[in-house]
C-alpha cells in the first residue's frame, strides 16, 4: 500500500506545471523515502529529476517500492479539480493499476475523489553522477525566468559565460544581439534576492533557450535557481522545494561544429 | 550553427 497526504494541493500543481511541458509520461517511483520521478524530453536533450522525501509530506506510507506510471497531462487535468488550499491524498494498492486522488477542502465540508488508470512505461533511467561543478551560479528564480524569457525574443541559443566579474548571458539572431549580465551581491540583506557565483575557472556554454524555458515553469516552486556548470558537461538547474526535495534539470550542451 | 547534443552522450542508461 502507498498513501501520501499533502496539506497544499498548490505544491503538486505546481510541480506538475513544471514537468507537463517537458514530459508526456512518467514513473513517479515511490519508496519508504519519498518519491522520485526521472524522465528524459523525447529528444533525448534533457531531463528532469524531481524528489519529494517522505518528510515533506503531512502523512507518507509506502509499505513496498512501487512506480505509478502517469500520463502528466492526465494527472494535470485532475489536480485542477483541487482548490490550491485542499489538502490531497495519493493512494495506490500495490498490484493494483490505479492511483486515487483525494481533495479535501480546509473546512472539511467537500471531499473529491479522482480515480486515475496508470499505465505501464518503460523508463529510460539515466544514471547521473553527483559532482562538483566548475562554477556555479545562485540567483532569483524570478531573474533567470526574465532572462530566458527575454533572450528568446533574439535568438535561439544563450551562451552562458561566468568570470570574475560575473555572469553574462548572451543570445544572438537575425535581428541583433541581446546581453544581460548580473554581478555577484552576495551580500544583498535578503538571501532569495542574493546572486552568488562561484567558480574555479572561467567557462563559457551555449544551451538552446527552448529548453530553459521550460525548465522555467519550475519558477513558483522556488525562490532561488542554481545553474551548475562544467565544460563540456550538461548544465544542472535546480530549484529547491522547500527543505524537502528538489526539481532538477540537465541539459546537454550545444557544441559547436 | 552549434550542435545539440543529446544527454546519452553524457550519461549511460541504467
Amino acid at each position: 500500500m502507498f498513501e501520501a497526504r499533502m496539506a497544499q494541493a498548490a505544491l503538486l500543481k505546481k510541480v506538475l506545471e513544471a514537468v507537463k511541458d517537458l514530459v508526456t509520461d512518467a514513473n513517479w517511483d515511490c519508496t519508504s523515502a519519498g518519491i522520485s520521478l526521472q524522465a528524459m524530453d523525447s529528444s533525448h536533450v534533457s531531463l528532469v529529476s524531481l524528489l519529494m522525501r517522505k518528510d515533506g509530506f503531512d502523512m507518507y506510507r509506502c509499505d513496498r517500492p512501487i512506480s505509478l506510471g502517469i500520463n502528466i497531462a492526465s494527472m494535470t487535468k485532475i489536480m485542477k479539480c483541487a482548490n490550491n488550499n485542499d489538502a490531497v491524498t495519493l493512494r495506490a494498492e500495490d498490484e493494483g493499476d490505479t492511483v486515487v486522488f483525494t481533495f479535501e477542502s480546509a473546512d472539511q465540508e467537500k471531499v473529491s475523489e479522482f480515480e486515475m488508470k496508470l499505465m505501464d512505461i518503460d523508463s529510460e533511467h539515466l544514471g547521473i553522477p553527483e559532482r562538483e561543478h566548475t562554477a556555479t551560479v545562485k540567483m532569483p528564480a524570478s531573474e533567470f525566468h526574465g532572462i530566458c524569457r527575454d533572450l528568446s525574443t533574439i535568438g535561439e541559443t544563450v551562451q552562458v559565460s561566468v568570470t570574475k566579474e560575473g555572469v553574462q548571458f548572451t543570445a544572438s539572431g537575425d535581428t541583433g544581439k541581446g546581453t544581460i549580465t548580473l554581478r555577484n551581491n552576495s551580500s544583498v540583506d535578503e538571501e532569495s534576492q542574493q546572486v552568488v557565483i562561484t567558480m574555479q575557472e572561467e567557462l563559457s556554454l551555449s544551451f538552446a533557450l527552448r529548453y530553459l524555458n521550460f525548465f522555467t515553469k519550475a519558477t513558483a516552486l522556488a525562490d532561488s535557481v542554481t545553474l551548475s556548470m562544467t565544460a563540456d558537461l550538461p548544465l544542472v538547474v535546480e530549484y529547491r522545494i522547500e527543505d524537502t526535495g528538489y526539481i532538477r534539470y540537465f541539459l546537454a550542451p550545444k557544441i559547436d561544429d | 550553427t552549434p550542435i545539440q547534443n543529446e544527454l546519452l552522450e553524457y550519461y549511460a542508461l541504467v
